[in-house]
């Protein structure tokens, strides 16, 4: 199963449809201070049912939404969707690729796609299981969190081998 | 569940010791568990001893040795359990210029697994296969745009020297 | 006591306006006091709003926006009341290659202040007065050598350009 | 009152007497990862009478004291100077030269010095009130805590404002 897409719309500063191809290899993101790198990275955390406010920066789960700037108004809801190929069916899911997707309108409300159908973030996680890739906790390095592995109680560090086991 | 999680942190035990010693050109690690208490409830303990250094507890490290410490514990995990990406945001600040290179090279071990790599750093630049910049030609409202690096293979960020 | 910290407060408030648009190329930055409590029970707030974009929560700020804005802060702190030497230990981590510039130029308008400065950036080194490297030849003691930067005004480094 | 010197003497990786000389204008300090810069910036921390020892990200008091290295044996004390230009006599201190030193032994017994007569921290303390140099909230920025005046909560900000009034 590989990644092959993340796709944002309205989520935090990317205001327009923005997609980032991810051929295999190594992908980098460059740009100046608050140009919206880390906000790619939480699109990616979101979309995988990230349900921590904090850890998004905001305070409210609606701070996702794009909220306006200088010559834009604000939005009404954000999505964000992370695309896999699934050629090699490790997925259970019958189709050459999975798209899963996820929206949250201005109400609060939410609501998480597996290829267009509503799902619920459990069935998101159970598609993921066999792979890791739902398990956050060492798939996504937040900014200024390297060394989390090394400060965090050894207790919370075998929390992080539970999930890989 | 007791036995997996022992086999688990057996295994990316292995691998630690491997990717420690590879990423700092020498030295040793190690994952420590209290033998006297459940695997459970116990504590998972780390030890490393960069290269030339005495063992001393792991928070006397540097910043850059904390760091590369934490990037071999993290592909360590990695190699144990295959996971399809790994999002890296600024992971390299507080490398210097031979602990950048160090740091590219590892990744490039891992084919199996799509790294995202955000950095300021052009010399973890020169190491992308894809290359994205994100702006705001618009104030507030981000775009992707294409980024081309003058000569991808010299475009070396020249930290001051290690 | 409640005066001397009120009239500290507002001193700083005036230079960490004016610092922060300077360290920013615009936008606007305060302390915001509640009215309603005690000088000596209230707490300080922090707005900041970088050009181009609107007033949003100092958690909404880039990881180079944040630095930049405690740099306005510390340095306004300092103007209200001079110290005969600040310490920054790898403060440039996260910035790009513009605010490299705007941090250093700012540095040197402090001219009563005597700065200390650890950093991985050739573009701060060049920015040095006094440079000094300290290395481990002998593992595990250091030692300060001479660092001489090949030519000192050239030697930049080339960050992602911003 | 300018900072003229620094001198580490068994203080952390510093096993030999080094001294760095601090001209007016900016000083940058570089090296490689574990070289010892930031073991600098400990010493400036620890000679202005720092108390907490996870702050100078160890154990106990005597961490601070050179541990030994492949070709070396510990020592049994750490030794570190800062020097200041008093000819504006803007110190208390009948003397060109202000050096405040502070030791500590094997035996965790410790002391502080004023050009060379024993002194106790509080005369340290009182020596600078005026100056501002021994608050260190704001004068040493440690690594990775540059945002630190952000992230404290509003009362601890009061704090620093209360040592800079
Ligand atoms: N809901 C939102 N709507 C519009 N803009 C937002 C929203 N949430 C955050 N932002 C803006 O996004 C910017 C931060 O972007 P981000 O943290 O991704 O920057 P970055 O590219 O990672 O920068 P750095 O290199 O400094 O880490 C902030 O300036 C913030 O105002
Ligand atoms: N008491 C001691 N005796 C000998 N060595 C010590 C002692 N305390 C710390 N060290 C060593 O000092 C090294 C750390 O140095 P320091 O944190 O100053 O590095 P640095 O130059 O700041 O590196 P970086 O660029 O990674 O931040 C560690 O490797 C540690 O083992
Ligand atoms: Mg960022
Ligand atoms: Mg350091």
């Amino acid at each position: 199963t590989r990644l092959t897409a993340l796709e944002l719309c309205g989520f935090k500063s990317f205001a327009d449809r923005t997609r980032f191809e991810f051929p295999p290899g190594i992908t980098v993101v460059v740009g100046p201070n608050g140009s919206g790198k880390s906000n790619v990275v939480d699109a990616i955390k979101w979309v995988l049912g990230e349900q921590s406010v904090r850890s998004l920066r905001g305070r409210d789960m609606t701070d996702v939404i794009f909220a306006g700037s200088a010559g834009r108004k604000p939005l009404n809801a954000a999505e964000t969707s992370l695309c896999f190929d699934n050629t090699a069916r490790r997925l259970p899911v019958e189709a050459d690729e999975v798209r899963i997707t996820r929206r949250v309108y201005r109400s609060g409300e939410g609501e998480y796609l597996i290829n267009g159908e509503v799902a619920r973030l459990r069935d998101i996680r159970e598609l993921f299981s066999g792979t890791g890739a739902a398990t956050e906790a060492y798939s996504v390095i937040e900014q200024g969190r390297v060394d989390a592995l090394l400060v965090a109680s050894g207790r919370d560090r075998r929390a992080v081998f539970e999930e890989a086991a | 569940s007791r036995r997996l999680l022992g086999d688990t942190i057996e295994t990316v035990r292995g691998h630690f010791r491997e990717l420690f010693t590879r990423v700092f050109g020498g030295g040793q690690a190690d994952i420590v568990l209290d033998p006297d208490v459940d695997l459970l409830e116990t504590s998972v303990e780390i030890v490393a001893r960069p290269p030339g250094k005495e063992p001393r507890g792991i928070g006397l490290l540097s910043g850059g040795e904390k760091t590369m410490t934490c990037v071999a514990l993290l592909l360590a995990i990695f190699r144990s359990r295959p996971n399809p990406f790994c999002v890296l945001d600024e992971v390299d600040a507080a490398l210097d210029e031979a602990n950048v290179d160090r740091f590219t090279d590892v990744l490039k071990d891992f084919r199996d697994t799509q790294f995202i790599v955000v950095t300021h750093s052009k010399k973890t630049m020169s190491a992308a296969t894809t290359l994205y910049g994100v702006t705001m030609e618009e104030s507030g409202v981000s775009k992707r745009v294409a980024v081309r690096l003058e000569n991808r293979a010299v475009a070396a960020r020249p930290r001051a020297a290690a």
